[in-house]
């Protein structure tokens, strides 16, 4: 379930 | 999540733990910079400042209190400890960071997402950690020989992002918008500095031999 956060990776 | 961003993020994970460890187990910080510390915390802070305001997930908000809580730690052991901080090459560590921080800016300011104070703060982040290692780098020169330690955290940090390369190829490949041009370009800036530190650290492992690097 990838949130579509542009910024989802650390 | 995939298996490339997984493995970079333990990867990370890993090189910030080894810190701890020499640090924590030896009460010393020989050979580690502390300015490339507290440009890594300055990185952590500056990229997470939605961690109170976007929840992405369990993973996502424990790792970032990780990643902040740690490297201020080590910066605060390597600052006012009594006894660590008597073991820190002061004069060895001379990197002019300033320069990195005020490219970083005047870039993130040029080149973001959106022009938001969080969007160009995640920027200004992204583009310091591609050369938050200077510092670390020249004094790994200066100091000659490398304690391994100290070899092993670079290591793994240069490991980190080499695996994000391969997330972010195979995140290009499966998902139909690709937005991470600023994070994917400046990680193969971040990579390759590492690249010669590579070939010095896997030339010493095959001659098993302490890494010497080129003065």
């Amino acid at each position: 379930r990838e949130q579509p956060q542009d910024h989802d990776e650390l | 999540m995939n298996i490339f961003r997984l493995a970079g993020d333990m990867t990370h994970l890993i090189s910030v733990l080894v810190l701890l460890l020499k640090i924590y187990a030896t009460k010393s910080c020989s050979g580690i910079s502390l300015k490339t510390q507290e440009l890594y915390a300055i990185v952590f802070v500056t990229r997470y400042l939605d961690l109170f305001t976007d929840f992405i997930s369990l993973y996502n908000t424990v790792m970032k209190l990780v990643f902040i809580g740690s490297s201020l730690a080590i910066v605060w052991c390597m600052r006012y400890h009594r006894v660590v901080r008597r073991s820190y090459d002061r004069e060895l560590d001379t990197f002019r960071y300033w320069i990195l921080l005020g490219v970083s800016f005047i870039l993130a300011l040029v080149l973001h997402e959106k022009f938001t104070l969080q969007e160009v703060f995640w920027a200004f982040s992204i583009y310091l950690e591609a050369v938050a290692i200077l510092p670390q780098l020249v004094l790994l020169q200066r100091s000659g020989n490398v304690d391994n330690l100290a070899g092993q955290y670079v290591f793994f940090l240069g490991a980190y992002r080499a695996f994000y390369i391969l997330n972010w190829i195979y995140r290009y490949l499966t998902e139909q918008r690709f937005t991470r041009w600023i994070s994917c370009v400046s990680g193969l800036v971040q990579t390759a500095l590492y690249a010669d530190f590579f070939y010095y650290y896997f030339i010493s492992w095959k001659n098993n031999a302490k890494l010497q690097l080129p003065a």
